[in-house]
C-alpha cells in the first residue's frame, strides 16, 4: 500500500479545489478555499464524493481520495447541479 | 442508478443524431461505427431509436472539441476530464462533447471511443452517474475490453422510457455484492499475505487499513486475463500467482503478466486430456504440495519435483470427510485450508483431516 503522504502538497490541494468544483459544486468564486484545512465546505463535500466512490468517509483528503480524483473521468458532475 | 426529481427525459423515443466534425484519431468510419454501437447499446434495451443526419440540427449533436468550447464547461487538456454532455432537451441539450486533447482509440489504450461514448449518451438520454463500479454510468473511466451495460444501466434507462419492445428482455451483468449472503466465488487465493476472492469481472481485496472491502475490476491489475476464471493458487516460494480457465493458466507476479503464458495444462502438470477445467486449487506451504480438485476428485501436485504425486487421483470425499463432493474455491491462511463450496466456507485442518469450524463464504468480510 502506500506510503501515507507526509503532508498533503500544494499541488494536491489544487486538484482537490477543482475537483469538488467541477464535480461537487464547490463554490469557492476563485479564493483557495482548500487551504482553509477546517473549511466545513470542504469537509461537506469531500464526505459527499468519498460517499458516492465507496470510500472511507473521513472528510479528509487521503491516499486514496486523492488518487481516485487523478483517475480520468466524465466531466459531468456526480450530483445534480 | 440516480434518477433526480428533475430528470430530464426526451418526450419522444425516435431520436436524431448528427456527428459535427470527427477527430483525427480515428478513420471517420471506425468514429461512426463507435457512435452508432454506443446508441445500438440503449435502444436494445429501451423503446429508443436513434436515426443519423448528415445536416441540420439533430436531437443529439456530437463534436469533437478542446479547451473553452463555450458551453460553460471547458475541458482541460489530455486526461482528467474525457468528455461530457447534456440532459435531454432543445438546443445544447443532449448534445455530447469529446476533448480533443485526448487520443481516441477502438482498441484497449486510452481512451476508447466506442467505451466513453456509451456513457456519454447515457447522459444525453437523461441518465446521471451511478455509483455501482460495473455500470457503464460509473463516473471514472474503466475499459477491461468489454463494453455492455449492467444490470444497473438497463434499470436506469428503463426507468425513464419503459422496458424494450423485444419480446424477450434484455438483462445485464450485476456487480457482486460484497454483503450478498448468496454470493458464490468463482476463485479465491492469496496473494502476498493478502485474500482476494474473484467473481465475474471482479476481484475483492481485505485492505487491512480500514473495514470497507476493495472491489474493483481483475483488468484493473491483469488487463491480460481472460474473464471466467475458474481457480487460482498461490505458489509464495516464488511470488507467484496462478490463474486456471478450462485447460489453461496463466501466471502473475504482481501486477506482472509472467511472459510464456498461457501455458497447458497437461503438459505442465500432467493432467489426463479427461479433466476439462479446475475447480479449486491451493498450494499448501509448509509442504510444497498443491491440491487441484476437479469434480469429486483431488491431484496432488509436488511444486518442488515438479510432478503430480503418485496415487492421484483421489475421492475428495475420502480424504476432506464432511466436506461433501464438488468444491468451489480453495485457499490456506493461518497454516489451514479454506475450502468453499457454494456460499460455505469450511475451515480445514490439513494434519488431523478435521472440518474445524463452517461459516459463510463471505464471512471475512465482516458485514
Amino acid at each position: 500500500f502506500p506510503a501515507a503522504t507526509a503532508g498533503t502538497r500544494e499541488q494536491d490541494m489544487e486538484v482537490v479545489q477543482k475537483y469538488l468544483e467541477n464535480y461537487y459544486n464547490l463554490k469557492s468564486d476563485g479564493k483557495q478555499i482548500v487551504r482553509q484545512r477546517n473549511s466545513s465546505l470542504v469537509t461537506e463535500k469531500l464526505k459527499k464524493m468519498q460517499e458516492f466512490f465507496g470510500l472511507k468517509v473521513t472528510g479528509k483528503i487521503d491516499a486514496d481520495t486523492l488518487n481516485l480524483m487523478r483517475q480520468p473521468r466524465c466531466g459531468v458532475p456526480d450530483i445534480a447541479q | 442508478y440516480v434518477l433526480t426529481d428533475r430528470t430530464l427525459r426526451w418526450e419522444h423515443t425516435h431520436l436524431t443524431y448528427r456527428i459535427e466534425n470527427y477527430t483525427p484519431d480515428l478513420p471517420r468510419a471506425d468514429v461512426d461505427s463507435a457512435i452508432e454501437k454506443a446508441f445500438q447499446l440503449w435502444s436494445n434495451v429501451s423503446p429508443l431509436t436513434f436515426t443519423k443526419v448528415l445536416r441540420g440540427q439533430a436531437d443529439i449533436m456530437i463534436s469533437f472539441v478542446r479547451g473553452d468550447h463555450y458551453d460553460n464547461s471547458p475541458f482541460d487538456g489530455p486526461d482528467g476530464n474525457l468528455a461530457h454532455a447534456f440532459p435531454p432537451g432543445p438546443n445544447l441539450g443532449g448534445d455530447a462533447h469529446f476533448d480533443e486533447d485526448e487520443r481516441w482509440t477502438k482498441n484497449y489504450r486510452n481512451y476508447n471511443l466506442y467505451r466513453v461514448a456509451a456513457h456519454e449518451l447515457g447522459h444525453s438520454l437523461g441518465l446521471s452517474h451511478s455509483t455501482d463500479i460495473g455500470a457503464l454510468m460509473y463516473p471514472n473511466y474503466m475499459y477491461d475490453g468489454h463494453v455492455q451495460l449492467s444490470q444497473d444501466d438497463i434499470n436506469a434507462i428503463q426507468a425513464i422510457y419503459g422496458p424494450s419492445p423485444n419480446p424477450v428482455q434484455p438483462t445485464g451483468p450485476q456487480t457482486p455484492q460484497v454483503c450478498d449472503s448468496n454470493l458464490i466465488f468463482d476463485l479465491i487465493t492469496t496473494f502476498r499475505g493478502e485474500v482476494m476472492f474473484f467473481k465475474d469481472r471482479f476481484y475483492m481485496r481485505l485492505n487491512p487499513f480500514y473495514p470497507e472491502v476493495e472491489l474493483n475490476f481483475i483488468s484493473t491489475f491483469w488487463p491480460n486475463l481472460p474473464s471466467g476464471l475458474q481457480a487460482a493458487y498461490e505458489f509464495a516460494e516464488r511470488d507467484e500467482v496462478r490463474f486456471f480457465k478450462g485447460g489453461k493458466y496463466w501466471a502473475v507476479q504482481g501486477q506482472e503478466m509472467l511472459y510464456g503464458y498461457p501455458k497447458d495444462i497437461y503438459r505442465s502438470f500432467g493432467f489426463p486430456k479427461a479433466v476439462k477445467n479446475i475447480d479449486a486449487a491451493v498450494s499448501d506451504e509448509e509442504t510444497g504440495k498443491t491440491y487441484f480438485f476437479v469434480a469429486n476428485k483431488y491431484w496432488r501436485y509436488d511444486e518442488y519435483n515438479q510432478s503430480m504425486d503418485a496415487g492421484y487421483p483421489r475421492m475428495i470425499a475420502a480424504d476432506f470427510p464432511g466436506i461433501g463432493r464438488k468444491v468451489d474455491a480453495a485457499f490456506q491462511k493461518y497454516g489451514f485450508f479454506y475450502i468453499i463450496r457454494g456460499t460455505t466456507q469450511y475451515k480445514f485442518d490439513l494434519q488431523t483431516k478435521r472440518i474445524l469450524s463452517i461459516d459463510r463464504a463471505n464471512s471475512w468480510f465482516s458485514c
